[in-house]
């Protein structure tokens, strides 16, 4: 009996190696394999077969309890604001979901709203050209809010369907960044009812820890609708979102899986659970 | 804190007398968790625990009124000493134009950290030359021509038509023409999966022989810092590493890992986006900086 609870053990450290390599986080990840302790504990099983099953089925049930859809049709325009750390992908990905939208036969306009970066503007129009969609733009300096409220007057005025908003990337800790971008949500919420109607906070696969504290400071700051996991076609697993999931229930809206302009995809949590395997 | 949680530890054991094996093992438990907290690979603080136990059994934590305190310095300083060591700075004894690569992932802030070594290379007297070898980003060309720009420093004139390893080599030339003393190549972000990217760097290794290799990773990465660093110092042997956005609240355990599993040295780090935020690698701040 002594050797098979040695087993177990090496299981667990097994599976806490897997889940912590995974970017889990340690506390999380203890947290997770209790859970499983206790429900082999009270199933008075110890079979070893159980532990791998109970502990993704534990991990999908954090990642399933948030809805993860865009309904766009809840507003015209409707409005998405793009956030994030500095290079994560979020111009990137709204090349992605422009492209996306104009596939299903949606108008969409962009709004270039990072006046501060190096060619961050003639960055987002190439985007605005292999989507097939028009982009608003100061230039280099202005006002992000000033840009913003321009686009919102030309969505209205075109009737356009959809208007994705580019910010700078910004470190959370940088208050008086995420100050401007509160001032350029109050921008929107003025100018367009119900809006913005998405805010996606864009992360990338490979962050580790501080991706928690990202969505913790982004969510205080303007309230985030969503999640993009971007660059999973690397070898980082991303398995912090499972933390923010749970603890701040930010759903994962989408993934990024390359550069091109088809490398979105719907964020699956049984795809995901079982990669982190 | 580490610091606290330390104090909790031995205050427990305090009353049983003198400490013992284990009662280190518990407080090495918190160490671990501080690290792992702290984006530390999941093998390399296992392996660092595992060295710093010896020392952390010595009569300094043992017999110490303040073990927590004891500990805690000599987790610092095994940390420090294992990311710092000597530190070769930028070569600037080879035949000019000296040529440092930039290479590492996508967004790691290589174009921008081209910037900065460009200008702190001209505010040492040094006649630097930018050269954008990604062809693939949209717009990464004018974005270090931009940099250029601002700081009063040349920039090749790259096409986003021609071959990243064609752009080196004719820029190399012009460079030498042109009397600089270093070329800095900013290539394209890849993943270290990409066998066709990382063969390119390989090309540009072999056509330009440059005296650096620099690493380029954003302090936020997670456990996934060893695979990409060991795969790129594999093909590349790295000359060094350059660590960004240390100006976030990012603990950056991944300085220990990259050192732990390549052995190269962390040369500079970014801390802003701007073009002057830029500073040497202090290992007894990171090693503070990693325990939170
Ligand atoms: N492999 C991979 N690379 C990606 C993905 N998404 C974005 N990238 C790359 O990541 C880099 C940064 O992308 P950007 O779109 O410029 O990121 P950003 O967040 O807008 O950056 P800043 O505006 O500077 O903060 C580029 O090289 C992109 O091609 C992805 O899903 N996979
Ligand atoms: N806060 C902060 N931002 C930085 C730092 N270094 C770079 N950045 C920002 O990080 C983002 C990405 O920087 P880039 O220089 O475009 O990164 P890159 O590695 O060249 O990206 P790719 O070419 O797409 O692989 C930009 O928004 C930069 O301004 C830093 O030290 N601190
Ligand atoms: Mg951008
Ligand atoms: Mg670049």
């Amino acid at each position: 009996v002594l050797g098979r609870k040695r087993i177990d053990e090496d299981l667990y450290d097994e599976l806490e190696e897997i889940l912590v390599t995974s970017d889990l986080g340690v506390q999380t990840s203890y947290r997770l394999i209790e859970k499983v302790r206790e429900r082999l504990r009270r199933g008075e099983s110890d079979d070893a077969g159980l532990v791998k099953a109970y502990l993704k089925e534990e991990i999908l049930t954090i990642l399933k309890s948030t809805g993860n859809a865009i309904d766009t049709g809840r507003g015209k325009p409707f409005v998405i604001m793009v956030v994030g750390v500095n290079g994560v992908g979020k111009t990137t990905t709204i090349g992605k979901l422009a492209s996306k939208y104009n596939a299903e036969g949606k108008s969409v306009l962009l709004c270039a709203g990072d006046t501060f970066r190096a060619a961050a503007i003639e960055q987002l129009e190439v985007w605005g050209e292999r989507a097939g969609c028009g982009i608003i733009k100061h230039k280099e300096g202005s006002d992000p809010s000033a840009v913003l409220f321009d686009a919102i007057k030309a969505a209205k005025s075109r009737g356009t369907d959809i208007l994705i908003a580019d910010t700078a990337g910004r470190l959370h800790t940088k208050t008086n960044l995420m100050e401007e971008l509160k001032k350029t949500r109050r921008v929107v919420e003025r100018e367009v009812s119900g809006a913005p109607h998405e805010i996606l906070l864009v992360l990338d696969a490979t962050t580790g820890q501080n991706a928690v504290s990202q969505a913790r400071l982004f969510k205080e700051a303007v309230e985030i609708t969503g999640i993009v996991l971007t660059k999973l076609d690397g070898t980082a697993k991303g398995g912090v979102v499972v933390s923010i999931v749970d603890e701040l229930k930010i759903p994962v809206k989408f993934i990024g899986i390359g550069e091109g302009v088809e490398d979105l995809r719907h964020f699956e949590p049984s795809e995901f659970v079982e990669a982190l395997f | 804190n580490l610091s606290e949680k330390l104090n909790t530890v031995f205050k427990k054991l305090r009353g049983h007398g003198t400490l013992s094996e284990a009662n280190i093992e518990e407080a090495l438990k918190e160490v671990r968790m501080a690290l792992l907290e702290a984006d530390v690979n999941f093998k390399v603080a296992r392996d660092f625990i595992d060295s710093v136990k010896v020392k952390a059994m010595g009569s300094e934590v043992m017999q110490s009124l303040t073990p927590g305190q004891q500990m805690i310095k000599i987790v610092r300083d095994e940390l420090a000493s294992l990311m710092g060591g000597v530190v070769s700075p930028l070569d600037t004894a080879a035949r000019p134009p000296i040529a440092i690569m930039l290479v590492g992932l996508q967004g790691s802030g290589k174009t921008t950290t081209a910037g900065k070594l460009a200008r702190l290379l001209k505010s040492k007297g040094k006649k630097p030359f930018l050269v954008p070898a990604d062809v693939y980003r949209p717009a990464a060309i004018l974005q270090l021509k931009r940099l250029g720009e601002q700081l009063g420093i040349n920039v090749y004139d790259s096409n986003a038509g021609d071959d990243p390893l064609n752009i080196c080599r004719e820029a190399f030339r012009a460079a030498d023409r042109g009397g600089y003393d270093y070329i800095i190549l900013d290539t394209a972000g890849r993943l270290h999966i990409d066998d066709e990217l990382m063969q390119e760097l390989s090309a540009i290794k072999i056509a330009i022989s440059p005296s650096e290799i620099l690493f380029v990773a954003d302090a936020m990465i997670g456990q996934d810092a060893v695979n990409v660093a060991k795969a790129f110092d594999e093909r590349l042997n790295l000359s060094g590493v350059i660590l960004t956005k240390l100006d976030g609240d990012a603990r950056g355990g991944v300085a220990l890992s990259v050192k732990a599993v390549t052995g190269k040295p962390i040369k500079f780090i970014g801390v802003g986006e701007k073009l002057d935020a830029f500073e040497p690698f202090h290992p007894d701040r990171m090693a503070s900086r990693i325990l939170g």
